[in-house]
């Protein structure tokens, strides 16, 4: 493991401990959109579909529990917890799944690595991945007040990506071989769809004013 | 396939 994959799962477990941070001590989800967590719930389960009978290292597996365990209770907190429920901005948070999960699913069973349920789930959890921020960015910018935390956690989620990104170069120059076409162009996809949004929040932390999205 | 096996990220 090389210091760009490390600090990409970090950011990623950051991101996480913001947004539970949120709903758990300030009993708000204000601004986070729940389709865009069902759909990483969903990525999870689809791509750790393995966790039990792939075993890699024990630091992958822990990862793959919290990732579960997280994301999961993310969607119970703001779907049950009666409070943070009532803070979710439901009529905003309107983007349709189908728009999303199907393309995904008919992109697996095209272009994958084998024509198995196990690795079209993995492909599909990587083509689902790639979009699933796009709800969330979409309420972000009918948000007019934008708070700290929320936008903190889109933030982080974008960097985990642009480090996994520089880990595969890494990767590709330092392991022989190290070629993954489909994982490749999935996280691609995914970093660039952050890129508008870092150069507004990089902008508002510049000008040290309230981070909005140009509608 | 090469690939099938190199499921070592997250």
């Amino acid at each position: 493991m090389n210091v760009f994959r490390l600090a990409g799962d970090m950011t990623h477990l950051s991101s996480i401990l913001v947004l539970l941070l949120k709903i758990h001590t300030i009993k708000s989800c204000a601004g986070i959109s729940l389709k865009t967590q069902e759909l990483y719930a969903l990525v999870f389960i689809t791509r750790y579909l393995d966790i039990f009978d792939r075993f890699t290292s024990i630091y992958n597996f822990l990862m793959k529990l919290i990732f579960l365990g997280s994301s999961l209770s993310i969607v119970w907190y703001m779907r049950r917890h009666k409070a943070v429920h009532r803070s979710y901005d439901k009529d905003q948070d309107t983007f349709r799944y189908q728009f999303i999960v199907l393309p995904c699913l008919l992109l697996a069973l095209v272009i994958n690595h084998k024509l198995t349920f196990k690795e079209v789930m993995w492909t599909f959890s990587l083509y689902l991945e790639a979009v699933a921020i796009l709800p969330q960015l979409v309420l972000l910018q009918r948000t007019r007040n934008i708070d700290n935390l929320t936008g903190q956690y889109v933030f982080l989620l974008g960097a985990y990506r642009a480090l996994y990104l520089l880990n595969w170069v890494y990767r590709y120059f330092t392991e022989p071989g190290f070629v993954r076409w489909i994982t490749w162009i999935a996280g691609l996809v995914q970093t660039l769809l952050y890129a508008d949004f870092f150069y507004y929040y990089i902008l508002s932390w510049k000008n040290n004013v309230k981070l909005e999205l140009p509608a | 396939d090469e690939q099938l096996d190199v499921k070592d990220e997250l």
